[in-house]
């Protein structure tokens, strides 16, 4: 369910997007609606992660690190101010 | 900030080093905190020419934040929140602002510290008056909102750090931090080795969790981690008591004065009935005991000026608050709402004797405002975090120390300099303590640098800052440690307290190419999908090449004996066991001959050099040397420290040696 949902950072290994598709972020959209119908993504990253960050349930993320081309599926981590 | 630039020589500028203001305001600084107060003097623009021409950020629009906010000096201003908002729900905008605008205070401190411009007659209440300046006062400063009322969320982070390389900053300064985790699963690290790859340079705080061991944050060897160490100025409020004696505090307390006559004074434990009264905690202070007297609290678990609130809504007319053994000697001034010094745990101890023996206790706070050249300093900060590294104990970390007790630095004018809901004074500039406060300023510094030496890479930059910084006093003797009053160590202060004059010409430096940094993955063991997660590249590790941690050309040594193995690296033999590094330096200065010395505190180590000297005939002329190891059994978790200098009679290049059994 939607409560359950929690964020997570997934990394992609650009290097391995299939050929039929010209954008990633069109790879990184379809992976991530092969585990889930539902889920958007909060950002798209470019340059320091190759990858987007998403809501999922832990199931949609275990899910989504089993397909190709994903490196990683790593939750949220909250950071504080030193 | 005021007194850092003269703590750090650079008002002195000996020998014409210090790069002029054209030069650094090429450099742009990215600090990912709370968001930037546009209106601070610190962010003020005279004098600086036109934004480089290759700069590709910009100023965002959001709540009380246009374009107009930004100028020549605050040159970029993004917020970044979908991760927060999407875990927290739709932030209240009564209460934070959806923009790069800064509620908090952090950011512009920490920003105003890396690159402020410089504005005279700066202070909070009048305490540290004095002309601010950050440390890169002509460096451009791009501010990115990552942190809110609820955190710093990794997704938000990540979307800063991304935005922040494609804008173009050329160092980026992050004063936080989140638990300790392996490099391919900690965001700050993945994001900092693409930055780095990109000629960026990462500072990042070494956390505020001291004087434990392995308490460190922000370990990657690829960033650059501060500790904090003191300044020499302290602001003094001396207690005193009914018997007659008195006891140094400190505070930047700054209105009505006590009474010069002598006020019932009470021991918070003794006006509580919760169990923990001591630490007067919100609502746990009874007012009938408490009201018109001052009161001892203890620290911990509450923030220091929630402290003084709860004295103060309680009736309360003062406050001596009490350090405990986690914070021993180190005093951190704070704006208290009312009358309060903050003392020692020996004053504190010998206070609260007073206060359980007398019949009748009785006290005064006296407030001096600020004192300068307090001797010894610098002395490492207990707050500040300590090794050894806990993901990677062969590099020592933190890196170097810098000033982050009680730094002065620009202020939002949106709350007060407490931070607390009720404060409704609103102050330019703020006194505040952290390694969050160290951090920038090794960043701007690090944009010094880099304005001097425009082609040289971040981990040339660490280098110089590294191996120029200082670990004993101008007397010989060593850095000392607050937490325990003794002398500290360097999983205590690193490489030591920065020295950016030095820096600035170091002699030689120790590269490292990010691809030095993906054989270091290897010598991990990183699959290679942990690798491509780190570099954002395929990199394949030879099966057929050795790789180890020791081969990393850090310019600090951290030989752990109990992980040594038998391999052409390091091996045993008999009961002592020996590991080798081998070195690179390059000559970034004249030609010359350098000579090594060693000096260690150890019979239990041999150390052996070869060569002893090393003779460079041109810049950029690199030079190999091998140091060895071999150190006799010793009860596990022993440890021991050195020191290897080269030096040509101009320069002295250290490195600092942890060993660990």
């Amino acid at each position: 369910s939607a409560s359950e949902k929690k964020t997570y950072i997934v990394h992609m290994a650009k290097s391995e997007m299939p050929e039929s598709f010209e954008e990633h972020t069109h790879w990184y959209d379809s992976s991530l609606k092969s585990v889930s119908d539902s889920a958007e993504m909060l950002y798209t990253y470019t340059n320091v992660v190759h990858g987007f960050s998403t809501r999922l349930t832990p199931e949609e993320a275990e899910s989504l690190e089993g397909l190709p081309g994903i490196l990683s599926v790593l939750p949220e981590v909250v950071y504080e101010l030193h | 900030t005021t007194r850092t630039p003269e703590f750090l020589g650079l008002d002195r500028n000996i020998g014409g080093l210090v790069p002029e203001s054209d030069s650094v305001s090429d450099v742009i600084v990215g600090v990912l905190d709370t968001g930037g107060w546009p209106e601070s003097k610190s962010y003020d623009d005279m004098g600086l020419g036109p934004v480089p021409s290759e700069w590709k950020g910009e100023c965002e629009l959001g709540k009380s934040f246009t374009a107009v906010n930004c100028n020549k000096k605050l040159i970029g201003a993004r917020f970044f929140s979908s991760g927060y908002e999407a875990t927290l729900g739709p932030i209240d905008e009564s209460k934070e602002s959806k923009s790069a605008r800064d509620d908090d205070g952090h950011g512009t401190h920490t920003s105003s510290t890396a690159a402020g411009s410089l504005v005279d007659g700066a202070s909070l209440f009048g305490y540290a008056e004095g002309s601010a300046r950050g440390m890169a006062t002509s460096a451009r400063i791009a501010v990115y909102k990552v942190c809110w009322l609820g955190g710093c969320f990794s997704s938000d982070l990540v979307a800063a750090m991304d935005k922040a390389v494609a804008d173009g900053v050329n160092v980026l300064s992050m004063s936080l931090g989140g638990g300790m985790s392996e490099y391919y699963r900690d965001s700050v690290a993945i994001g900092a080795f693409t930055a780095m790859e990109k000629g960026i340079l990462v500072s990042c705080s070494a956390g505020n969790a001291g004087p434990s061991s392995y308490s460190l944050s922000n370990v990657a060897p690829w960033i650059t981690t501060v500790g904090a160490g003191t300044l020499d100025r302290d602001f003094p409020a001396y207690v005193s008591l009914g018997n007659g004696k008195n006891f140094s505090g400190v505070s930047l307390y700054s209105g009505k004065p006590l009474t010069n006559s002598m006020l019932p004074f009470i021991y918070a434990a003794n006006a509580s009935n919760s169990t923990n009264g001591n630490l007067c905690m919100t609502g746990t202070l009874l007012p009938e005991k408490v009201a018109g007297k001052i009161v001892l609290c203890d620290r911990g678990l509450s923030a220091r000026v929630q402290k003084g609130q709860v004295v103060r809504d309680a009736g309360g007319y003062g406050m001596v608050l009490a350090n405990t053994a986690a914070n021993g000697e180190e005093l951190v001034a704070d704006a208290h709402l009312l009358p309060a010094s903050t003392v020692g745990q020996k004053s504190g101890v010998a206070i609260k004797e007073y206060l359980l023996t007398d019949s009748n206790p009785t006290a005064t706070i006296a407030f001096e405002g600020t004192k300068v050249g307090i001797s010894p300093s610098p002395v490492v900060a207990a707050f500040s975090s300590r090794g050894p590294n806990s993901i990677t104990p062969e590099v020592l970390k933190p890196d170097l120390i810098a000033p982050g007790v009680n730094i002065l630095a620009g202020w939002s004018g949106s709350v007060g300099p407490t931070g607390l809901p009720g404060d409704t004074r609103r102050v330019g500039f703020n006194i505040i303590s952290g390694t969050s406060m160290s951090c920038p300023h090794v960043s701007g510094l690090a944009a010094l640098i880099k304005a001097a030496h425009r082609e040289w890479s971040p981990a040339a930059i660490k280098s110089a800052l590294m191996t120029t910084a200082y670990s004993s006093y101008k007397s010989g003797s060593k850095l000392q440690d607050i937490a325990t009053g003794g002398l500290a160590t360097p999983f205590d202060y690193g490489a030591g307290h920065v020295d950016p004059v030095s820096a600035l010409d170091p002699g030689l430096v120790y590269d490292i190419t990010a691809d030095d940094y993906l054989e270091f993955l290897c010598a991990l063991n990183y699959t290679a999908a942990q690798i491509t997660s780190v570099a954002k590249r395929k990199y394949t590790c030879d099966a057929s090449k050795q790789y180890s941690v020791t081969y990393l050309n850090y310019p600090s040594f951290a030989a752990a004996f109990e992980t040594a193995t038998t391999t052409s690296g390091s091996g045993s033999s008999g009961s002592s066991k020996v590991v080798k590094y081998t070195r690179t330096l390059t000559n970034v200065g004249a030609a010359g001959t350098y000579k090594v010395s060693l000096s260690s505190e150890s019979q239990s180590v041999k150390i052996s050099v070869e060569p002893d000297s090393l003779s460079f005939t041109q810049q950029n002329e690199k030079k190999l040397y091998t140091v060895t190891f071999t150190a006799s059994s010793m009860p596990s978790g022993t440890n021991s420290f050195a020191r290897l200098e080269w030096s040509d009679g101009k320069h002295i290049v250290g490195s600092p040696i942890a060993f660990s059994w």
